[in-house]
């Protein structure tokens, strides 16, 4: 099964 | 206090036109390199990052920092308002209620005046680090746009392949399935017509093509666009203009 990755959890918050 | 000319309308009407499906409210931030903008969507899985540079206005001007609230979908209201090829001026205080935009014809014999009202957004902001991609791929706008939507009609999702061979999308739905390979292909003549593939390293990666076809909205802003992949970060896309750019980054899907 494939689930949609967020992309907050690849960059860091500023 | 925020002075900003462009000499056509145009360019910000693309702007707005290529991110307003995207994101709704998002602040202008004005400083001494131009405007820039970075949002997320509703469901925080695609960024947009926009820049207008300093260098693209005829003149600009801006003392201090100024973040100016704005929903987009008011902004293409106004804008409606403007003729592509007027001169728009975009003026603001220091710290606004409003955002004050001027357009006038080349003629000179028409002022057309607006206010449009801001709001407070508290928006995050991410860091993005500069990224050596997997794979880099220039290609023609139209190109990409075109195999986003004729892929996006048979599955929701596409998979994106770079190798020594090429750059392949496939997808496979409950019609069918379909691939499109792209070759090296350079246009000496006409540069923007070719095809360039920079390979580091094979890339796999799988996107929802819902997000991609929104993307090709920018398409206007720029006859090629920048696809940059690398294993298991987010995909960047890039429509380069000639004083900025407009940025879209997307998160892969990925196997439970």
């Amino acid at each position: 099964k494939i689930s949609q990755a967020k992309i907050k959890a690849y960059y860091t918050a500023i | 206090m925020l002075e900003a000319r462009l000499e056509q309308s145009s360019v910000l009407k693309k702007v707005v036109d290529a991110i307003k499906d995207l994101v709704q409210d998002c602040n202008f931030d004005c400083n001494d390199s131009g405007i820039q903008l970075q949002a997320m969507d509703n469901s925080h899985v695609a960024l947009v990052a926009m820049h207008l540079k300093t260098e693209g206005f005829a003149l600009y001007r801006c003392d201090r920092n100024i973040a100016l609230g704005i929903n987009l979908v008011s902004l293409q209201k106004v804008l409606r308002a403007a003729q592509n090829e007027d001169v728009m001026t975009l003026k603001a205080e220091d710290s606004p209620d409003a955002l004050s935009l001027v357009f006038e014809n080349s003629e000179n014999d028409r002022i057309s005046e607006y206010d449009l009202k801001l709001m407070d957004i508290d928006q995050e902001h991410l860091g993005i680090p500069e990224t050596e991609y997997g794979a880099t791929v220039k290609m023609p706008s139209a190109e990409f746009q075109r195999i986003c939507r004729d892929l996006s009609l048979l599955s929701e999702s596409v998979a994106i392949e770079a190798t020594k061979e090429g750059i392949k999308f496939s997808c496979t739905g409950d019609i069918g399935k379909g691939a499109v390979t792209l070759r090296q292909n350079p246009n000496v003549e006409k540069p923007e017509l070719g095809t360039t593939i920079e390979l580091q390293e094979p890339v796999a990666l799988t996107f929802s093509l819902k997000y991609l076809v929104n993307f090709c909205k920018a398409s206007g802003l720029s006859n090629t666009v920048t696809i940059s992949l690398s294993n298991e970060v987010p995909l960047l896309i890039e429509y380069e203009m000639e004083h900025g750019y407009v940025r879209f980054y997307l998160a892969p899907k990925i196997g439970d």
